[in-house]
């Protein structure tokens, strides 16, 4: 997956998430047209029943659930407004949350908003700490009976990229966690 | 001379009057600098996952493209540079801001499951986590379709030029990138890509690319200068999409023509939640919008702030009410149903983004992690795969 921001000169904006689900996806080449097929039909996988074991199966025509949320958020008192997205599967929504927080409830900078590490949960209600996160909040946690993880996560794979407009100033930043860098003028 | 000395006067005064407007110029800047803090734009911005194609965007811009054309441009472009993450055969979701209407509006191109689907599938999901080789996951490709629909509506400048700054690109002697260099020599995916058809792409006889490899990838270069000349329907109702077909059918996969000319982008209203002095606008389900709204949805309600984290136990139990929450979050995600697919299933949004589920969830938080059994989260044992 990969998310793009844009702020345009006139405050409008698009955030846009585009997806081949898991790293180069079914893994199927159509040489001809040099298109790599994405195997989004995997997570039709994800939707169950509440209550019930059986997953249905599927229905031509259906787009199967997804974690993808390129958002806005418009403040129109203050003229300000975060274009942001992310990548990464399901650590998606976790890294956007945190993002969200970092930048408006804790006053970090974008950057910092971005790059700070994160937590998630998994299927089974364990924690899983991003490499870098904070050891004693860890530890604070572990002590409130949050169960971490056994099996560490091979790899991290969220990256979020965000514009944020306040007033006249426009800060851009893309996830250094996938080697980004964003543009602006 | 009294001519000259008059001459003279007006020089002088213009020179003064051009000073000082240099002068207030610069003060004006300056200070706006300064109040801007280092690294900020003044005008407009693009941030996509790579330099080159943050810089394709802004160049978009700066042709007075739209925000739609630029994200479009940038999109093109991370095809070709994260080819893992993003591509022609994959989905987008757009969501896009009008400044000068207010109105905000979510496209919706994921793809979707073709007509003739193995209704036995789901039967394979254990077997064939994590990665999901195979052609039986294959989806109807909706990316081109959505760069078209959101271009229709949004669209400022031809739609050809879009796509002209990223076949330059691969035309003048493109070389692997880093970030693809390191999935390619990943232990974990190297040996799926080895006995794919991806191997023709990426591998250089026995070994996969390395950065800096010289990578042209004509055919695509070839696809994208089709697409721009004749547009998305080159592959949904034309040859491309007859080509794509052949090929993927060789590998057995059931994906038809018919299955791409009746693929159809939607475009639906955002969620709009209130989050504090801003209005969060998200995709909705299918997508993942309604989760993320439930999320700070609950969270809101104790009012963290930069004070209350300041100190580590103030860290510690915000970082405790977020576990929480995503846990009851976690447990809420298999219902992120398509509504066009199943109109009967409740649609959930209004449950999400609402004041009772939040405020219940809040209240069953308490003070420890590991008092409460799984069921209570709705969560389940069996593990499902990481949904992009």
């Amino acid at each position: 997956t990969s998310h793009v921001s844009v702020l345009g000169e006139d405050g409008s904006a698009v955030a846009a998430t585009s997806t081949i689900n898991t790293p180069f996806g079914a893994m199927v080449y159509s040489p001809q047209t040099g298109i790599l097929l994405n195997n989004e039909l995997l997570d039709l996988c994800r939707r169950n029943v509440p209550g019930s074991n059986v997953i249905p199966p599927p229905v031509p025509g259906e787009r199967p659930p997804s974690s993808m949320v390129p958002s806005i958020l418009v403040n129109k008192g203050q003229g300000s407004k975060l274009v942001i997205g992310g990548a990464g599967g399901e650590l998606i929504i976790s890294a956007v949350a945190q993002t969200i927080m970092n930048k408006l409830w804790f006053g970090f900078d974008l950057t910092e908003a971005i790059a700070a590490p994160i937590l998630h949960v998994n299927n089974e209600g364990h924690v899983e700490y991003e490499p870098n996160f904070n050891q004693e909040v860890r530890k604070g946690l572990q002590d409130r009976g949050q169960s971490q993880s056994q099996s560490q996560r091979p790899v991290f794979l969220n990256a979020v990229q965000a514009v944020f407009q306040e007033g006249p100033c426009i800060y851009a930043v893309s996830d250094l966690r996938k080697a980004g860098k964003a543009s602006g003028y | 001379m009294a001519w000259g000395q008059r001459a003279t006067v007006c020089l002088v005064l213009l020179g003064v009057g051009l000073g000082l407007t240099i002068i207030v110029l610069a003060v004006v800047l300056s200070h706006h600098q300064a109040s801007c803090g280092p690294g900020a734009f003044t005008r407009a911005a693009v941030a996509a996952d790579s330099k080159i194609c943050s810089d394709i965007g802004r160049a978009i811009l700066q042709q007075q493209g739209s925000p739609v054309d630029a994200a479009i441009a940038a999109l093109i472009c991370t095809g070709v540079v994260n080819p893992q993450s993003m591509g022609l055969g994959g989905g987008v979701v757009f969501t896009i801001y009008n400044a000068s209407t207010g109105k905000v509006e979510v496209i919706n191109a994921r793809e979707t499951v073709p007509a003739s689907c193995d209704q036995d599938l789901l039967n394979q999901c254990r077997n064939s986590l994590p990665l999901g080789t195979g052609t039986q996951w294959i989806g109807v490709p909706g990316e081109l379709r959505g760069y078209a629909e959101a271009h229709r509506r949004h669209g400022r400048l031809p739609w050809a030029q879009l796509f002209r700054p990223t076949i330059a690109l691969l035309r003048e002697g493109f070389h692997v990138p880093s970030v693809l260099s390191q999935f390619l020599n990943n232990s974990i995916l190297w040996r799926s890509l080895n006995s794919s058809t991806l191997r023709q792409l990426f591998f250089n006889g026995t070994e996969t690319l390395r950065t800096q490899d010289p990578f042209p990838w004509p055919a695509l270069a070839n696809t994208l200068e089709t697409v721009a000349t004749e547009g998305a329907e080159a592959l949904y109702t034309g040859r491309l999409g007859r080509m794509l077909v052949e090929d993927i059918a060789k590998q057995g996969s059931q994906l038809t023509v018919q299955d791409l000319a009746a693929f159809q982008p939607e475009v639906v209203e955002p969620l709009e939640m209130p989050l504090g002095n801003y209005t969060l606008y998200s995709p909705p389900p299918p997508a993942g919008g309604a989760i993320l709204s439930l999320i700070l949805n609950v969270l809101k309600g104790f009012n963290f702030s930069a004070e209350t984290v300041a100190r580590l136990e103030g860290k510690v139990n915000m970082y405790h009410h977020l576990v929480e929450t995503l846990k009851f979050a976690v447990g809420q995600r298999g219902r992120l149903w398509d509504p066009s697919s199943y109109p009967g299933i409740q649609n959930i949004s209004q449950d999400f983004l609402g004041e009772d589920l939040a405020q219940r969830i809040r209240q069953q938080i308490d003070g420890r992690g590991d008092h409460h059994r799984l069921s209570r989260y709705n969560l389940s044992r069996v593990r499902g795969n990481k949904m992009g």
